[in-house]
């Protein structure tokens, strides 16, 4: 199947 | 000291069921204009954020921010020994060791009360920004639950894609393929059953099964899913409460 993407580089630590 | 009091426990059960089997450790930020949460699945690809408001509660004060860290599988086991039409208030104080969980049968005067010791949990709190999205929709969410169950027999990928007046879900797997069609209407009699689209650019995106079948487990929230897509950002699946939501923000697979 397709490779999954992940979410890191969507949304930054505070 | 926080005393946060749901109408019924039935409404917190539904909240804490429809994300407790993707992520297990969670925050609960306290503070006075409601309860924020937020956690990550182990694999990172699938991002969960809760708000309730304070119009969801009976009663609630929170005079001093608080977190509570949280294992959801013990929480759910306290859960179930309160009854769906119970009050439920939670109660801690300005630096809990414990949450204290009262459940009140006010027809019968009974009264349960149990402790649930609390998790130091080391987890980042992420920045959500506003993302853009191509295309918009909202649905009834059993019909997308269904849709996800149906298609996720097929295969472990599920195809979503969205031109001008069509929204098309596609399965293709080892024991053979299926796919569902919908077009947006609007049913003036039963708006809840509408479907609404807004669409800018069409998308073609697809996902894992696996984390679409966490996420209807929303579906007990409320009766329609906003789902938006983008093909530069997460998908946001999104079922508000009467005040505040749960989301779920899920990275789609690389396209071929």
């Amino acid at each position: 199947g397709r490779p999954q993407k992940r979410l890191v580089k969507f949304f930054k630590g505070r | 000291m926080l005393e946060a009091k749901f109408e019924e426990a039935s409404l917190f059960k539904r909240i804490i069921d429809g994300f407790k089997d993707c992520v297990q450790l969670v925050n609960f930020q306290c503070k006075e204009d409601g309860i924020i949460a937020q956690a990550v699945d182990d694999s990172r690809v699938l991002l969960v954020s809760l708000e309730i408001g304070i119009e969801a509660f009976q009663n609630y004060r929170c005079d001093h921010p608080v977190t509570l860290g949280i294992d959801l599988t013990s929480l759910s086991k306290i859960l179930r020994c309160g009854n769906n039409t119970d009050n439920l208030t939670l109660i801690a104080d300005d630096t809990p060791d414990s949450v204290l969980l009262l459940f009140e049968d006010t027809k019968k005067d009974r009264i349960a009360e149990y402790s649930l010791k609390l998790m130091d949990i080391d987890a980042e709190f992420l920045k959500i920004e506003d993302l853009a999205y191509d295309c918009t929709l909202k649905m009834p969410s059993p019909e997308f639950s269904k849709i996800v169950r149906d298609l996720s027999q097929l295969s472990d990928s599920i195809n979503i894609m969205i031109t001008k007046e069509t929204i098309k879900f596609v399965a293709d797997g080892d024991i053979g393929s299926g796919s569902v069609i919908l077009k947006p209407f609007v049913n003036m009699d039963k708006p809840q059953e509408s479907i609404n689209l807004n669409m800018d650019q069409p998308v073609d995106l697809t996902f894992g099964s696996k984390y679409l079948l966490d996420i209807v487990k929303g579906s007990a929230l409320s009766d329609n899913v906003g789902v938006r897509l983008s093909s530069e950002a997460p998908a946001l699946f999104q079922f508000d409460l009467k005040s505040g939501y749960l989301q779920f923000f899920l990275a789609p697979k690389f396209n071929d």
